[in-house]
């Protein structure tokens, strides 16, 4: 997270530290499974994408519980007994990270409290989060001024019109041709130094829903070009809700 | 002097008949028949010389150490005493004639020839039981009770209850082993209402097939010898059930009506040698055995139908209270029911009722549950409520919602009647202490 702040305890009690192909982050739903984007299991354009979901839930890593990654180590990890990818995720293409999304079960449902807490789903008739400007927050384990971090950062970003992604990305198109695919957003700023970076990937971006007064995550960190250079581009949980619920609800 | 075989009938006739019989002639004839008989004579001829008195020829019956007469002449002559048809008839076996005639049959000088007599002689049966054919008149009858005749002798009988002794003439009570199977009767004292005899040793057995219960009541008049000092020291009355003895009377007082609770019931009745009373009638019935009237253990137990008498043969069903259990010692019983047996007892014996207890309730993940009722306890009809961990839970229950009561059949269940518990599931987007933003 660059350019934000040290999170309390209990801030953000969703948040997971990940670490399957590196650190990564994820945010618990219900009491047992994990959201995360599908690249922090099968990165993009690595080689060793032939290992097995199941071999790589035997040997992934999930902590839950604290804001310190020391603290985190301490408490343990949570094992895996299961990993769902989106199937529309592509490995291999280098630059659509369209269907970025994954939901790892946990073996052992969590006891929740104060610093374990799950994040609520969008409802599905309500698009106002991803609104240009409507302000949401993003917590990570991730990279800050060139340092991989050892507390949670959390930073405000807005949601960004999905015309303004664009044009940004069309002016960048000549050095890499990105996918903006309507199963995204971007949010930030186009020059600020608020933004998410490596190892928040996985992590949500989540808005506080005013009327019923919880906070709802619309966005998994998905990719961007450089850090603080420019938008971040997010995994629409929106589109996926029904995806999710499916295999939340069929176990 | 011939005596005459024992045959059943013959002749008798005198010396040469029917030629004239002699002079100076004794002639005695025995007649004897077999014993229960009697002799009867007739003469089908008689012809002797008369004579007043029949002094000088005559014929001399006897029989019975009686004379049956003296007989002479000819039928028609004034002097003399012809037999005519006359039937001699012995009392006894036997007659006895002599015949005797004197040295001549002359009547002025001319001799007549008197030819004597033919007689038959036939044994007759004797009735020994008509009491006028007693050889003795101050026999008695031949028979205590019955005479039977027949030809050529005689038997005696009893009347009920009595026994021909060895003499074949006495009859003596026979009540000491009499037994009655019927399902009612009489049954009495001998002679009753007459005077019993003195030195009975009566045993009246009344056996009835298992189940049944004998009652006995007494009828008037009840006369047994007594003492006004010692208790029955004369005569008794005793009446024993299956062996045990439950009461000794005599007096003037009736036992009035017992019921023995038995099948097996004996009637024991002792006399001395003497006493003039009239003794004791028993009407003896019997109805099915009764069994105690169950009485429930506690205030939970419910009788169906309850019977106001209950026989051999009947059952009664029991039941608990809704939210209780029967109860066998320690085991919990689907049913019970209890039949009436042949010697009155129950075949088992009345349960218990037991509250219904659930047991611990089930606990809730993420939750707990607590006792709506002061005492806390798992019995029917306690109820819990459940609850999760608020905030990080919130409970998903059923229709029935989150009260669960201990039922009747012993599960917790909810207002519904469904026995599934409530969940605790996460609440999301809820956290303790969210960021606060301060500086704008």
């Amino acid at each position: 997270i660059l350019g934000g702040k040290s999170a309390k305890r209990g801030n953000f009690p969703w948040q997971a530290l990940t670490n399957i192909h590196g650190r990564g982050g994820g945010a618990l739903l219900g009491d047992r499974w994990i959201l995360t984007a599908a690249h922090t299991i099968f990165p993009k354009g690595a080689g060793g994408n032939n290992v097995s979901l199941d071999q790589l839930a035997e040997e992934a890593d999930i902590f839950l519980g604290h804001t310190k990654v020391e603290e985190l180590h301490k408490m343990g990890n949570h094992p895996i007994r299961r990993i769902f990818i989106h199937p529309d995720y592509n490995p291999q293409d280098e630059h659509n990270f369209n269907g970025d999304i994954a939901l790892l079960e946990l073996k052992h449902a969590v006891t929740l409290g104060p610093t374990v807490l799950p994040i609520c789903l969008p409802d599905t008739t309500n698009t106002t989060f991803y609104m240009d400007g409507h302000l949401g927050y993003v917590s990570g384990f991730g990279v800050e001024k060139n340092f991989i971090s050892n507390h949670l950062k959390y930073v405000s970003l807005p949601a960004v019109a999905r015309e303004k992604c664009q044009h940004w990305l069309d002016n960048k198109k000549g050095d890499m041709p990105m996918v903006f695919s309507e199963n995204m957003f971007c949010a930030g700023y186009p020059t600020g130094k608020q933004d998410t970076c490596q190892g928040d990937s996985g992590s949500v971006f989540t808005v506080l829903d005013r009327g019923s007064g919880r906070w709802v995550a619309t966005g998994i960190v998905s990719w961007g070009i450089g850090c603080a250079e420019g938008y971040g581009f997010y995994t629409k949980i929106l589109n996926y809700v029904d995806w999710i619920k499916g295999i939340v609800r069929e176990d | 002097s011939s005596p005459v075989p024992r045959k059943l009938f013959g002749e008798i006739r005198t010396p040469g008949y029917p030629k004239p019989y002699p002079n100076n002639n004794i002639s005695i004839w025995d007649i004897r028949v077999p014993e229960g008989y009697v002799v009867k004579l007739t003469f089908r001829y008689f012809d002797l010389e008369p004579s007043e008195t029949c002094f000088y020829d005559y014929v001399k019956i006897k029989a019975d150490k009686k004379s049956l007469g003296r007989y002479c002449g000819q039928l028609g002559s004034t002097t003399g005493n012809h037999p005519g048809r006359k039937e001699f008839l012995s009392k006894g076996n036997r007659m006895h004639l002599a015949f005797h005639s004197d040295f001549s049959n002359e009547d002025n000088g001319t001799v007549i020839p008197y030819r004597g007599f033919l007689a038959y002689y036939q044994a007759v049966d004797l009735d020994e039981c008509d009491p006028n054919n007693a050889a003795e008149k101050d026999e008695g009858p031949q028979c205590q009770h019955f005479c039977h005749n027949y030809v050529g002798g005689y038997f005696c009988s009893c009347r009920t209850g009595y026994r021909l002794q060895s003499d074949h003439h006495s009859c003596k009570v026979e009540c000491s082993s009499e037994l009655y199977t019927e399902a009612s009767g009489y049954l009495s004292s001998p002679e009753y209402p007459q005077p019993y005899p003195e030195d009975l040793r009566c045993n009246y057995s009344i056996r009835l097939q298992k189940g049944l219960s004998v009652n006995l009541k007494f009828l008037e008049p009840f006369e047994i010898d007594e003492h006004q000092q010692v208790h029955c020291p004369y005569d008794q009355l005793k009446i024993q059930v299956r062996g045990r003895e439950i009461g000794e009377y005599c007096g003037r007082v009736s036992p009035g009506s017992i019921e023995t609770n038995s099948n097996e019931v004996d009637i024991l009745f002792f006399t001395d040698e003497s006493g003039f009373s009239r003794g004791w009638k028993i009407h003896y019935t019997s109805e099915k055995i009764r069994c105690p009237q169950p009485v429930p253990r506690d205030q939970f137990t419910i009788i169906r139908n309850p019977q106001p008498v209950y026989q051999f043969q009947d059952y009664f069903i029991v039941s608990c209270k809704t939210g209780y259990n029967l109860m066998e010692g320690n085991r919990k019983l689907m049913s019970f029911t209890a039949v009436c047996q042949a010697d009155g007892t129950w075949h088992q014996s009345m349960p218990r009722c037991e509250i219904v207890n659930c047991g611990n309730p089930t606990d809730l993940t993420n939750g707990a549950f607590s006792y709506v009722n002061q005492s806390a306890n798992n019995i029917y009809q306690s109820v819990i409520t459940y609850r999760c961990n608020e905030p990080y839970y919130h409970i998903v229950t059923g229709t029935g919602g989150d009260r669960f009561t201990c039922s009747p059949e012993g599960t917790w269940v909810d207002q519904d009647g469904q026995a599934r518990i409530p969940a605790c599931l996460p609440v999301c987007g809820k956290p303790v202490n969210p960021i606060t933003e301060f500086q704008r």
